[in-house]
């Protein structure tokens, strides 16, 4: 069907028939529907400016315009329907993919993405982030997490200690995210669990954004000495997951909180060739 | 005889803000990688004692750290094996297995002998194929499924794209382009 859609007895996603972009993310136990729209773009590098010559680099983030370009405004995709799984295979361009999946039981939406090599033969240095955006009205807040622990609420261009006077509107926005980003109209939440620590911020109302990749081309002169740019000159390509609940706000706590653990303390696979081991005893 | 004190040393010296965020220079990064890789191989030994002393059984236990990129030489090649799923949880877990697999088909069954659905999943960017099912593992416990190739069936490989097919999925995404060109976005 021209329909785009997977799901399991707990959430649905449905994806733009078009473009192959989530659209759509249904909680279908609580009856929740938000429309959800998630795609890559990235930063342009800052290398310093009439404003101020600091590059972006290893210790400093630092986009030389406040709009990310889009690493592609569509997706060639593939579907695999089976009982145990339903995922969309999206394909953004040569170093950019990301699977998309749901297993039975499962009351998350699995976001596998795969970035790299960046490509910077344009001699741009470039900052990906995986971006969501929703009708969520939220105020110009969002809420990180700190190490997993305490979960803190961010306001834009303020700071709760300092009257702020904000020069740099994406970089002073960003914050450290260890497990979690989530943003909330007070009724309905939607949290993203990440599985290593990234920057994230919401830097329009209903939008939240994580950054999963960098690949810059300057030294920030801020001690590193060289850029941060894998060596042999290949580029390094990085996986990684990005977990996303729909919930109530009022009971969204319980389901981010027990699914991060289950992130952080994951099992753990050991394998052996079939049988037949030489019984073990203290002895 | 095993041991984790090299892992541990290598963790408390990649606490540096560096080693987190990967912000260090190139060689300073890959010798952060050459410790961890350094410190887990005594750690595998470790593992793989408690496990044969906790399962009763000494096996030659296999660990694959590139399941993330579908690599598992073991689960590739061999026609049957075993998989000991560890829960560090302090609650029972059901957690989805995936292993990437030769093209054939598997029977799975659960530390009490017992079939558990499973399937074979062929991946459609890099034509792997990844076998799945569900494993259920107690409270800081483990669980042990045991895989076998079913003789003589082979997994249905995904049909080839015919020509028109081929040609169908190509104006399809240059429509899109062009589409995407023509309307504002």
């Amino acid at each position: 069907s021209h329909d785009l859609t997977i799901q399991n007895e707990y959430i649905s996603a449905r994806f733009d028939p078009d473009t192959g972009l989530l659209m759509e993310m249904k909680n279908l136990e609580q009856d929740l529907l938000l429309p959800v729209r998630q795609a890559f773009y990235w930063y342009n590098a800052s290398t310093g400016n009439q404003l101020s010559s600091q590059a972006s680099g290893a210790y400093i983030f630092r986009p030389n315009q406040q709009k990310p370009l889009f690493v592609s405004q569509w997706a060639q995709t593939r579907v695999v329907k089976t009982a145990l799984v339903q995922e969309v295979h999206q394909n953004f361009s040569a170093w950019c993919s990301q699977v998309v999946r749901l297993y039975p039981g499962q009351r998350h939406l699995e976001l596998e993405w795969t970035v790299g090599p960046i490509p910077v033969g344009d001699n741009w240095g470039k900052e990906v982030i995986s971006r969501f955006d929703t009708s969520l009205e939220t105020k110009g807040l969002f809420f990180t997490d700190s190490n997993g622990r305490e979960i803190l609420e961010r306001r834009r261009d303020y700071r709760p200690t300092w009257q702020l006077n904000q020069t740099e509107p994406v970089a002073g926005n960003y914050y450290p995210v260890n497990s979690r980003i989530y943003i909330t109209d007070g009724n309905m939440q939607l949290t993203v669990l990440t599985d290593r620590s990234q920057g994230g911020s919401s830097l329009s109302d209903g939008s939240m954004e994580l950054m999963v990749h960098r690949r810059l081309l300057r030294d920030d002169n801020r001690g590193v000495g060289e850029p941060l740019l894998e060596s042999e000159n290949t580029g390094l390509w990085v996986r990684g997951r990005h977990l996303v609940l729909l919930d109530k706000a009022r009971t969204a706590a319980v389901g981010h909180r027990l699914q991060a653990e289950k992130e952080l303390l994951a099992p753990q696979l050991v394998l052996a060739s079939g049988g037949g081991g030489t019984p073990y005893h203290l002895a | 005889a095993g041991d984790s004190a090299p892992l541990n040393e290598a963790m408390a010296v990649l606490q540096h803000h560096d080693a987190v965020s990967g912000t260090s220079k190139q060689h300073v990064a890959d010798d952060y990688a050459r410790q961890l890789a350094a410190g887990w191989t005594p750690c595998e030994v470790l593992l793989s004692n408690a496990l044969a002393r906790l399962s009763g059984s000494k096996e030659m236990f296999t660990f694959c750290h590139n399941l993330n990129t579908s690599l598992c030489p073991l689960s590739q090649t061999a026609k049957s094996f075993q998989v000991i799923v560890y829960n560090p949880l302090a609650r029972k877990v059901n957690r989805m297995v995936r292993l990437p697999v030769s093209k054939h088909v598997f029977l799975v069954k659960d530390p009490s002998g017992a079939v558990v659905p499973s399937d074979v999943v062929t991946m459609p960017s890099s034509n792997v194929q990844e076998l799945l099912f569900s494993a259920s593992v107690p409270a800081l416990g483990f669980s042990i499924y045991s895989v076998s190739q079913v003789p003589g069936w082979r997994s249905r490989p995904r049909p080839p794209e015919s020509r028109f097919q081929k040609s169908l999925s190509w104006i399809k995404s240059s429509f899109h382009v062009r589409s995407l060109l023509v309307k504002p976005s």
